[in-house]
C-alpha cells in the first residue's frame, strides 16, 4: 500500500544542506503493522510527514495505494489524507483554546456526518483511550499524556485506512502504553488497519509485527517477529 | 531544600472539581536525585510546578531552602525562579519562530553576563547535549528529540542549584537518553545540584537515587536506591 523509491529530502538552513532522508526505499504491505526506531535526528519524522502526504521528497517517489502522489494537486492530496489517513504527531499538535472533544471531533467538522453522530463517535474514541471526564478540559488543561490521547483519538476518529503514529506512547506510564498499543493491536488484528508507528523504546516496538532502524536519513535494519 | 506540607491542588473545570493533588508532604534534601512516577495524571506535573514556583498550591504549605513561597509577591518568585531553577518542560515550552542558540541563550537575556559570554555559554550547553551543528535551526526546523534537548540545554545554561526535569528523555532514543542520564548524574555528582526528574521509564529512573510513585494526587510508595 505504501512504495518508497529512493526517496530523499533535504532542507537547506541558512548556507547548510541538511540531508535528512538520503535514499530511502521500502514497501509497506497492506495491514502490516511496522515499527521504526533510530537515533533522535535520523529521520524518522521526515519519513513520516512523506508518507503522510504532508511533505514531498526532495526526489524519489511516493506511490500511496498505487498513485503517484507527487502528481496531486493540494486538493487531491487533502482529501486523500482526510479520507484515509490518521496521524497522531509527535507533538501532538492540538488546538490551544479548544475541548479534548473539539480536538477530537476535527476530522469529521466538514464531513456528511450529522453533528450528533460526530459528537458521539469523538466520545467513544475518547473513552477508549481513557479520557472519559476529560472531553471538556481545554488542551492546556490536561496533563501532557492527556494531550497524547486526545492526538490518538482524533487520529482513530475517521476510521482511517492508515495510521501514522509517531512516538504516541512518549508521555505514557506502561499501563496506559499497553492500552494503546492494545487498541493498535486491534485495530490492525481485526480490522486489517495498516499501522506505521515511530517509537523510541524496544517494548513497544515488539507490538509490531515488523521493525526497520534508522541512521542518518537510511533505512540500515529490518527484524520481523 | 523542598519541604512540601500536605499539599493540595484543586481545579475548577466547568461544573467539576479535578483534585490533582491530595495531600503531598515530602522532604527532598540538598544534592538528592529524585525521580517520580506514576500513572498519566496522577499529578506529577503539577508537583513540579509548586515545586518550580510556577503555581501555588491550593492549601498546604511549600518551603523552598526554608522559605514560605507563598509569601512571596510576583518578582521575587521570579527571581527566585531564575536565579536557583532549572526547568525542562514535558512539552518543552520553546519559542517558535526562534533558533536553537536565542531559546537556549534566553535565561541570561536580562542578566549582568555580557552578550559574548552569554552566546559562548550557550554554545557550549547546546555541544553538551548533542546538538552542535543545529544552533541556528529554528524551532520547526528541529527534530522532537532535538527540541527536547534544546529545552534541556536552557535549563542548564543558568548553573541552577535546582534542576526539575518533567520527562527529559520522553522523546529521545536509548543511547541519547544515557547521554543526558550522563549528564544529570554527573552534575548530581560532581556539583551536588539537586535534581527532581519525572520520568514513565524504568530505566530512566533506576538514574536517581530514590524513586517515588503518584496515583490519584498522592504519593503511594518510595524506593531508595
Ligand atoms: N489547568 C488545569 N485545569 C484542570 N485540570 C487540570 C489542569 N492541569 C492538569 N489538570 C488535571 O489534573 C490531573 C493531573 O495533571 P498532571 O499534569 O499533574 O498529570 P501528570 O501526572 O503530569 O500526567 P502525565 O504523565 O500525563 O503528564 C490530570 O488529570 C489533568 O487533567
Ligand atoms: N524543517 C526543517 N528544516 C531543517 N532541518 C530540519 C527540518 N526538519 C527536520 N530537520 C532536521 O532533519 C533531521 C531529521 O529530522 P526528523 O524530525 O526526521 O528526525 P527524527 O528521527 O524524527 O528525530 P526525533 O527522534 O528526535 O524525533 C534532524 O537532524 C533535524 O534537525
Ligand atoms: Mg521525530
Ligand atoms: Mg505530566
Amino acid at each position: 500500500v505504501i512504495q518508497l523509491d529512493n526517496i530523499t529530502k533535504t532542507y537547506i538552513v541558512g548556507e547548510t544542506e541538511v540531508r535528512a532522508l538520503r535514499g530511502v526505499t521500502y514497501a509497506i504491505k497492506e495491514g502490516e503493522f511496522l515499527a521504526i526506531l533510530g537515533a533522535s535526528g535520523s529521520g524518522k519524522s521526515t519519513m513520516m510527514n512523506i508518507i503522510g502526504c504532508l511533505d514531498k521528497p526532495t526526489s524519489g517517489r511516493y506511490l500511496l495505494d498505487g498513485d503517484d502522489i507527487s502528481k496531486f494537486d493540494k486538493n487531491r492530496l487533502a482529501r486523500t489524507r482526510n479520507k484515509k489517513i490518521g496521524f497522531v504527531f509527535q507533538t501532538f499538535n492540538l488546538l490551544a483554546r479548544t475541548t479534548a472533544l473539539e480536538n477530537t471531533e476535527l476530522p469529521l467538522l466538514y464531513s456528511n456526518v450529522p453533528g450528533k453522530e460526530r459528537t458521539q463517535r469523538a466520545l467513544a474514541s475518547l473513552a477508549a483511550v481513557g479520557l472519559k471526564g476529560r472531553e471538556h478540559h481545554k488542551t492546556n488543561q490536561l496533563s501532557g499524556g492527556e494531550q497524547q490521547r486526545v492526538a490518538i483519538a482524533r487520529a482513530l476518529l475517521n476510521n482511517p485506512s492508515l495510521i501514522l503514529a509517531d512516538e504516541p506512547t512518549g508521555n505514557l506510564d506502561s499501563k496506559t502504553s499497553e492500552e494503546i498499543m492494545a487498541i493498535f493491536t486491534n485495530l490492525n488484528k481485526e480490522k486489517g488497519i495498516t499501522i506505521v508507528m515511530v517509537t523510541h523504546e524496544h517494548d513497544i516496538g515488539a507490538y509490531a509485527n515488523k521493525r526497520i532502524i534508522m541512521k542518518d536519513g537510511q533505512i540500515i535494519k529490518e527484524e520481523t517477529n
